[in-house]
């Protein structure tokens, strides 16, 4: 454990509650993608089936299972509880389209050909983009709420935190994963455009809004 | 490692 990694799974808890926050406290879930919060529930699932085959540490585990338990509260709420205030028109991002191509790729370029580890690389793959629904729907309507904005930031920053983990494990422990690293690196290059837009914009106090 | 790579990132 690092600086860099602790940091980077803390942003990522604090990301996953100021979404659960946001939509509870609005009773509402308008803004947010629920396709993206799909893709994360099954991105926690693919890659956390590990919790059934090996024990790392207390921190890991408690982390997977806060992370899955919250990815699917979050999509109950939006799809079920406040499933009424759910923006679906502007939410129509064709996720087969990441989702097909991804499974192929984790089938094709993995560590070891066995189910558990393709799932894994599956998750790896599919996580690096599914924001992309979420981001999809900002430039549709053209603005996020500030909250919004934040979780997103949080969560971009959990990626970027992590590419510098493992800048740190490879001087220090020469541990190196070469999937993990280049689908690191695509997940944080989609964030840059929205880093430029929060530090410019909402960090400045004005609402996030792209020019029609 | 053989076999399984153990992950143990989040």
């Amino acid at each position: 454990m690092n600086i860099f990694r602790l940091t980077g799974d803390l942003s990522h808890l604090a990301a996953i509650i100021i979404l659960l926050l946001k939509i509870w406290k609005s009773r509402s879930c308008a803004g947010i993608s629920g396709k993206s919060q799909i893709l994360f529930a099954i991105v926690f699932t693919a890659r956390y089936l590990d919790l059934l085959t090996s024990f790392i540490s207390v921190y890991n585990t408690s982390m997977k299972v806060i992370y899955i338990g919250c990815a699917y509260a979050t999509v109950y709420l939006i799809y079920a509880k406040f499933r009424a205030t759910y923006d679906g028109n502007h939410d129509s991002f064709r996720v087969e389209f990441l989702v097909v191509p991804v499974g192929g790729l984790a089938v094709l370029i993995n560590h070891t050909f066995s189910p558990l580890e393709i799932l894994w690389t599956f998750s790896i793959y599919l996580e690096s983009v599914a924001i992309l629904p979420q981001l999809f729907m900002i430039s549709k309507t053209g603005e996020a709420e500030t909250i919004t904005t934040h979780y997103l930031f949080c969560l971009g920053m959990y990626r970027t935190l992590y590419l510098f983990n493992w800048v740190w494990r490879f001087y220090f422990e020469g541990f190196f994963d070469m999937i993990a690293i280049v689908a690191g690196l695509v997940q944080t290059v989609l964030y840059c455009d929205f880093f430029y837009l929060y530090v410019t914009k909402v960090l400045k106090g004005k609402k996030l809004s792209l020019p029609a | 490692p053989e076999g399984e790579a153990l992950h143990d990132e989040l």
